[in-house]
């Protein structure tokens, strides 16, 4: 019978968490246009060997949790970006130049143990 | 930091952080271009950002340059009040040489559209220039011209396809320099010398030029892999 995970533990589990990058905060809303900013994300969390069988994780996740079951002295998997996409950028250069452009693996969809 | 930041930057294409002293206006094409694609990632519809369908050319950059030309003065009087004619200017450098060029489209803006103001006609010329602007030169060295147009009243934005033009005079890349001539086409009723020197000066406040241009960049779109047949 599965062992139910305590609910803090859960939180503490790899997961994406969210996270909205203001240009102003960067002082970079001086050249760029738009957006005003946009919602990046980021990783974070424990990938113990439980959840690798359960998250999108790859096949060494997989060993290295096991090896780290074994073995504490390897580490375990880490939480990284599973799924990435693009923004586009409307911005100005220093020759008044405004240009559109986009930008790949800006912002982070999902996540795994990688 | 700002290392980081500069390390960063440069993966946007940039030297250095840029420090525009005043935004230039935005054209409604690069903001509704700007907006479809919000919209789509928004919806999580995936998109070929390799494709501007709005303009329906490959691309993954597009830049809008705006015209760093000046106004050339006729001697005689009469030409004055019936000729404009303008350096065009612009700086492609900030192209990489890795980028290939899939449109070059000249945006000439005559002024608003309104319902007075209705004329006179003006004839459009637009030539490339041969070489550097010679001070003093009264009009500049120039190719053939490549666009002659007609439109019946001083208004509204007329674009020019200078992508084979952009082209040949694209290595290095440097500034495309054009010879625009404006021919204000008199034949109205009395009062038309006040009305041709007024459409002049009214076109010398109200033209605004830029080149709307769209790169690929290999490096960041592969080119569609043949399907197995």
């Amino acid at each position: 019978a599965a062992i139910p995970a305590s609910k803090a533990s859960c939180k503490n589990l790899c997961h994406r968490h969210q996270l909205f990058i203001n240009f102003r905060d960067l002082g970079w809303h001086k050249w760029i246009i738009a957006p005003k900013g946009f919602m990046a994300n980021y990783c974070h969390g424990d990938c113990p060997f439980s959840l690798t069988t359960s998250l999108n994780s790859s096949n060494y996740a997989f060993m290295q949790a096991l090896m780290h079951a074994i073995d504490p002295a390897v580490p375990q998997a880490v939480c990284i970006p599973t799924k990435l996409s693009p923004i586009s950028m409307l911005y100005q250069d220093n020759d008044d130049n405004v240009i559109l452009r986009h930008y790949e693996n800006m912002v982070v969809d999902e996540c795994g143990c990688g | 930091f700002q290392f980081q930041e500069r390390v960063f930057l440069q993966s946007l294409g940039l030297d250095k952080e840029p420090s525009p002293k005043k935004f230039q206006p935005v054209p409604s094409i690069l903001k509704r271009i700007f907006q479809d694609q919000e919209a789509a990632a928004t919806a999580g519809v995936s998109q070929d950002l390799c494709y501007v369908k709005e303009l329906g050319v490959s691309g993954n950059i597009l830049r809008l340059l705006p015209d760093q030309g000046f106004f050339l003065y006729s001697e005689s009087l009469s030409q004055a009040s019936s000729r404009l004619q303008k350096l065009l200017s612009f700086n492609l450098s900030a192209i990489k040489d890795e980028e290939q060029l899939t449109m070059a489209q000249l945006g000439l803006d005559l002024g608003p559209n309104t319902y007075y103001n209705l004329g006179p006609e003006l004839e459009l010329a637009l030539s490339l220039v041969q070489g550097p602007h010679v001070w003093g030169q009264a009009t500049p060295k120039t190719g053939k011209m490549f666009a002659l147009q007609s439109v019946p009243w001083p208004q509204g934005v007329l674009h020019f396809n200078l992508l084979d033009v952009a082209k040949r005079n694209n290595y290095p890349r440097k500034n495309l320099g054009l010879f625009l001539e404006i021919l204000v086409k008199g034949g109205r009723a009395s009062g038309v010398n006040f009305q041709l020197e007024d459409t002049c000066a009214r076109l010398r406040r109200s033209l605004h030029a830029s080149l709307l241009v769209v790169t690929l960049n290999p490096e960041q779109c592969h080119p569609p892999t043949r399907k197995r047949r």
